[in-house]
């Protein structure tokens, strides 16, 4: 059976999350 | 008037043997028997008279195994990589329908079949019944698949890519190598955004590649849109990728097959901006066919 | 817009006709087909949040035939195989994670051992759609979905269920999270001259996001311990770094209103603590004094178990409000005379016996006036109608001009009245003791009523 499980990810900063745009 | 007589191949163990499905130069789906390399190819090839009474005479009969490579393009180029012959009969007469047994044992197949754009590798029997002026002939289509193991190494790819002061991305997949019912599993991490980006999709594209040097020809085709992302992220944003093969139609890499043609696979990861501008970034992999569960066993 | 979400509802009738008729006829492929193409009427960017919202309610009623549909295949045996996988070969993200959501719930009522995955694998494959109005009715689906099937204590499923109330609470806070994150950047979508425009659409989609406060409150796991150590953190550190006052405001006032008030009395600090990093813009004055005034009720139910004695609820809000009037140097002066309105009641409702608490509230009113070398209020301006406020509750608590006299900051407060103001406030407490019948008994005392004092003037101005 295929291996379908997520990658891990980094967690976001929230500075970056909630910023406007760049 | 009419063809004296109707030839019909039938092979051992047609009641348990496989069919695999390959296109037709026209490109109509049809299904063949399915055979791996190594395998004997062995059976019956019936000749059935159309009128009872009539006589047929001929210079000989014979079976071919054959294996080629034919480019469209240009049909005088047409390779034959195997060919093994039985004689069935000598010259003579034919007053009645005849069978004839034939048995190609442990045929090397060293190559899938494959149709494609330019190119088509196939493999095939041909009774062929010489006769003075036209030959009686009769082809009978089998498809070979190629067979691979796990690789011992199968590194994931992961890359970091951009644009100066607008784009940068790291983008990873699981793997490199990739069976054709496995699943690319990856993320694509936001480092920098700097544009308005509408979506992003994942592409598989397949590349044939036929004859060499300044006559090369590259025929690019999509075979798949996979849409991973709608929307525009913002940095430190990681969308995730899962993208199952088995819902396309793809052949297993193919690099250089009789130094006729290539098969290749790309992932090719698109950002669509609002202006509708695309960013991408293509990656090889690499396609190889498992062998089904019984085989394995 | 009414004419896109027509020409929407339509097609969406056409689809949903066709994959019930295929449903009925077992053709489920067929179906699935149909639904897809139901779905996809909602990667428009066409419709306003309040006509997508129509027409998401319209597709997901529909979806939901195809839910029972597979759960009650599923019951009968005839389950089909990879049907998880199946409906990943969708090529367009909204569709896929439509149908992916609505399958992994049939997968967790009829699977139990994968619901822990299942959930996890949902609320993260959801990161792919980043557009803010898509992608919050997405996880809303999301979240209205799995409703029934997270992981709590007490419950009753079979031995092999997997998941439990942490994994409940990491959904939902992750879930949050991004619906927080994608309701607070819709305000930077369009023109600046849409601004106001573009608030309006947020306040109507504030819902969205509160759902996954009112989720969380229901669940029978989040006990006091797990509300103040995860819970309240989590979903504070999102609201405090959001940095948006619309997401904040309305969160704040949320929490007060869905969690209960046993909650709350043991997180004050944390809760107060966070009112202070919020948004300059944001009205703290309100959510504090909302939870204030819910305290002092719960605190004054016959039926209910009082403020326990452990907490100090004067000191600890006398203190934070303290501490986010000193963190706001553009708070209006009528709000912080506001907040000690609110302090007051809270002193008189929950401790009515501690006229220190009452005194302490004048004292720092006098001092936050003079820090910010406040003079005189004049009688139109709304510092004037809350400093009005702010004394007469001791004399309508205690009915008792005497007693009110004694309080030490009661009378350097009407220092900072105008004559009318005095006037009508001297009114107020000579009319109190007619209606009391008090008793001034002393000459002293007499004196002392007669003498309250602004510059000089006692009684004065009545006389």
């Amino acid at each position: 059976v295929a291996d379908t499980r997520r990658l891990m990810s980094k967690r976001q900063d929230l500075t970056d999350a909630y910023g406007p745009p760049s | 008037l009419g063809p004296a007589c109707e030839i019909d191949v039938l092979l051992d163990g047609a009641e348990s043997r496989k069919t695999a499905e390959l296109k037709s130069e026209d490109g109509k789906v049809e299904k063949h028997f399915l055979f791996y390399d190594g395998e004997s190819v062995s059976g019956k090839v019936n000749i059935t008279m159309k009128q009872p009474g009539r006589r047929l005479e001929h210079n000989g009969i014979r079976i071919e195994f054959i294996g080629q490579i034919e480019l469209f393009y240009d049909k005088s180029n047409t390779h034959e990589f195997v060919s093994l012959v039985k004689e069935l009969a000598l010259p003579g007469e034919l007053t009645q329908s005849r069978s004839y047994d034939f048995d190609f044992m442990q045929v090397e197949k060293p190559y899938e079949s494959y149709t494609g754009t330019n190119v088509r590798l196939r493999y095939y029997l041909k009774v062929s019944i010489a006769r003075r002026l036209t030959d009686i002939v009769k082809e009978y289509d089998l498809v070979v698949h190629q067979l691979a193991t796990f690789p011992d190494v199968n590194t994931s790819i992961k890359m970091e890519v951009g644009i100066e002061d607008c784009l940068h991305i790291e983008f990873e997949y699981n793997k490199s190598k990739y069976h054709l019912k496995d699943v690319i599993v990856g993320k694509i991490y936001f480092l920098l955004v700097r544009i308005k980006i509408q979506h992003m999709e994942l592409q598989l594209i397949k590349k044939e590649i036929t004859g060499a040097g300044a006559n090369t020809t590259t025929e690019s085709e999509t075979i798949a849109k996979y849409e991973i992302m709608d929307g525009a992220p913002v940095k430190g944003e990681s969308i995730p990728i899962r993208l199952f093969l088995s819902g396309y139609e793809l052949t297993p890499t193919m690099r250089d097959v009789n130094k006729k043609f290539s098969v290749r696979y790309f992932i090719n990861l698109v950002l669509i901006d609002e202006e509708d501008r695309r960013y991408f970034k293509q990656q090889e992999i690499m396609l190889w066919r498992k062998a089904p569960e019984k085989l394995r066993r | 817009q009414e004419k896109l979400l027509d020409e929407a509802l339509q097609v969406v009738k056409v689809q949903s006709f066709q994959m019930k008729r295929c449903l009925d006829k077992n053709k489920l492929m067929d179906g699935l087909k149909h639904a897809s193409n139901m779905l996809g009427e909602l990667r428009t960017s066409m419709l306003s949040p309040k006509s997508y919202y129509e027409l998401y309610m319209a597709v997901t009623d529909e979806l939901h035939h195809l839910e029972v549909f597979l759960l009650d295949e599923f019951a009968k045996g005839r389950k089909v195989a990879d049907l998880y996988e199946l409906v990943q070969y969708a090529g367009n993200i909204i569709p896929r994670l439509y149908l992916l959501v609505t399958v992994g719930v049939v997968y967790i009522r009829t699977y139990s051992q994968s619901r822990k995955d299942i959930l996890k694998d949902l609320v993260e494959m959801c990161r792919g759609v980043q557009h803010p109005l898509r992608g919050l009715f997405l996880r809303n689906y999301l979240l209205q979905c799995t409703r029934n099937v997270l992981p709590d204590d007490c419950e009753n499923t079979d031995e092999k269920a997997t998941g439990e109330i942490s994994d409940s609470l990491d959904f939902v806070l992750l879930n949050f999270a991004e619906m927080n994150k994608l309701w607070v950047r819709m305000q930077h979508q369009g023109h600046s001259r849409e601004k106001e425009k573009r608030e309006r659409e947020r306040q109507e989609l504030r819902i969205l996001v509160g759902t996954n406060l009112v989720r969380l409150s229901q669940l029978d796991g989040v006990t006091v311990d797990k509300f103040k150590q995860l819970v309240l953190p989590g979903i504070l550190e999102q609201l405090v770094n959001c940095r948006d006052p619309i997401a904040q405001e309305y969160l704040m006032e949320c929490i007060i209103q869905v969690f209960p008030d046993e909650f709350h009395l043991q997180t004050l600090n944390l809760f107060l603590r966070a009112c202070a990093e919020l948004h300059q813009n944001v009205n703290v004055k309100n959510i504090i004094i909302a939870l204030i005034d819910r305290l002092a009720l719960f605190a004054h139910r016959e039926d209910g178990p009082g403020i326990p004695s452990d907490i100090r609820l004067f000191d600890i809000f006398s203190q934070q409000v303290a501490s986010v009037i000193q963190s706001r140097k553009d708070m209006p002066t009528e709000d912080i005379v506001s907040l000690q309105v609110s302090l007051i009641n809270l002193a008189m409702k929950c401790y009515p016996d501690r006229v220190d608490y009452v005194d302490k509230v004048l004292e720092t009113t006098v001092e936050i006036f003079g820090r910010i070398n406040l003079e005189r209020v004049t009688t139109s301006g709304a510092v004037s109608r809350e400093l009005m406020r702010l004394l007469k509750i001791p004399v309508d608590t205690y009915n008792d001009i005497l007693m009110v006299l004694q309080l030490q900051h009661f009378r350097p407060l009407f220092d900072y009245f105008d004559y009318h103001s005095r006037k009508n406030m001297s009114c107020y407490l000579l009319n109190n003791a007619l209606e009391q019948d008090t008793n001034i008994p002393t000459q002293e005392q007499v004196r002392t009523a007669m003498n309250i004092k602004i510059s000089g003037d006692g009684l004065e101005p009545l006389i």
